[in-house]
């Protein structure tokens, strides 16, 4: 699976997820990428791109939980992801967001997760382990 | 606030063992999806195309999960899904079951942007492709030789894969998934 999210300068969000799914799936399975508020997922606060184990990502909602609580409950884009990846069954999620203040985070509780980051103040991270 | 940008690679039991030859083009791929990402956000395009254009060039890239390196099915084809969402309007579009579709994230994109639907998928979202004239390519443009062998692996597992996840054979003794390399397996 890959994926991407972004955020302008004007706070204006997206996310685009991308996979061939799982190895030996049946024929006609659908994972977590296509599942709007599973594995993609964007509005005003945040945008949201996951990947790992779909049938795990779908059932823990992932993407619209994370976009939740930062709505009603005004938790962090880093506070949110954290909760969500923690609850999520391990060896089965990771995510990258963005928030419209800016916030980056790249989160996972699986061994590793290929990722790369940067943002206008000119940090940067390409990373595969943590 | 500032510009931000992140992507991803796929997750999953990444071995620490990882050989530098299985890495190292990952990590470059990588390198350049951010370049692309971020040159195109200082020029002020806007966060969907951005999402869009990088994920394009992630699918074409072999060496992940997605288009072009796409894991197979248990028939040895490949069903590709894509999903995308543009945050200020909620509008989002995605697609399931492409077998000849190279970019399926812009096929997502035109669901979004020329339909009243969500969400197309296999023979409704291949005849969707045809009618928008989006490039396609014979279904062995997408499957690679490491995917073959890893689906040969996950058979003889008798297992169903996530992103990475390294098969343990039944066959044989229990090996510790870090020495068994880059899985990719989906």
């Amino acid at each position: 699976t890959v994926g991407c999210v972004a955020v302008d300068g004007n706070g204006n969000l997206a996310a685009a997820t991308s996979t061939g799914g799982l190895v030996n799936k049946m024929i006609g399975r659908i994972g977590d990428t296509p599942i709007v508020g599973a594995g993609t997922y964007a509005n005003y606060l945040c945008a949201i791109s996951a990947t790992g184990k779909g049938e795990a990502i779908i059932r823990a909602t992932v993407g619209r939980d994370v976009a939740a609580l930062m709505e009603y409950k005004g938790l962090s884009l880093k506070d949110a992801a954290d909760c969500v990846v923690e609850n999520s069954p391990k060896g089965t999620t990771g995510l990258v967001a963005v928030s419209v203040t800016g916030e980056v985070v790249m989160a996972f509780n699986t061994s590793g997760m290929f990722r790369a980051c940067a943002k206008e103040d000119g940090t940067s991270e390409i990373a595969i382990w943590d | 606030m500032g510009w931000a940008i992140a992507l991803h690679g796929g997750a999953g039991d990444i071995p620490l063992s990882l050989p530098p030859e299985r890495r190292l083009p990952r990590e470059e791929t990588l390198r350049r999806c951010l370049r692309i990402g971020v040159a195109a956000l200082k020029a002020n395009r806007p966060p969907l195309d951005v999402v869009e254009l990088v994920v394009r060039e992630l699918e074409n890239c072999p060496h992940f999960n997605a288009g072009r390196g796409s894991v197979l099915t248990t028939n040895a084809t490949v069903e590709m899904e894509a999903c995308i969402m543009d945050g200020n309007t909620k509008r989002c579009g995605a697609v399931s079951g492409l077998s000849t579709v190279v970019n399926a994230i812009s096929l997502a994109r035109l669901v979004m942007e020329k339909t009243p639907h969500i969400y197309l998928a296999f023979d409704g979202a291949e005849s969707f492709a045809r009618e928008q004239g989006v490039e396609t390519r014979d279904a062995s443009h997408f499957i690679t030789p490491e995917n073959i062998e890893r689906l040969t692996q996950a058979k003889a597992a008798n297992k169903v894969q996530i992103d990475y996840t390294q098969p343990v054979l039944e066959k044989t003794p229990q090996v510790s998934s870090s020495n068994i390399g880059d899985s990719q397996i989906g």
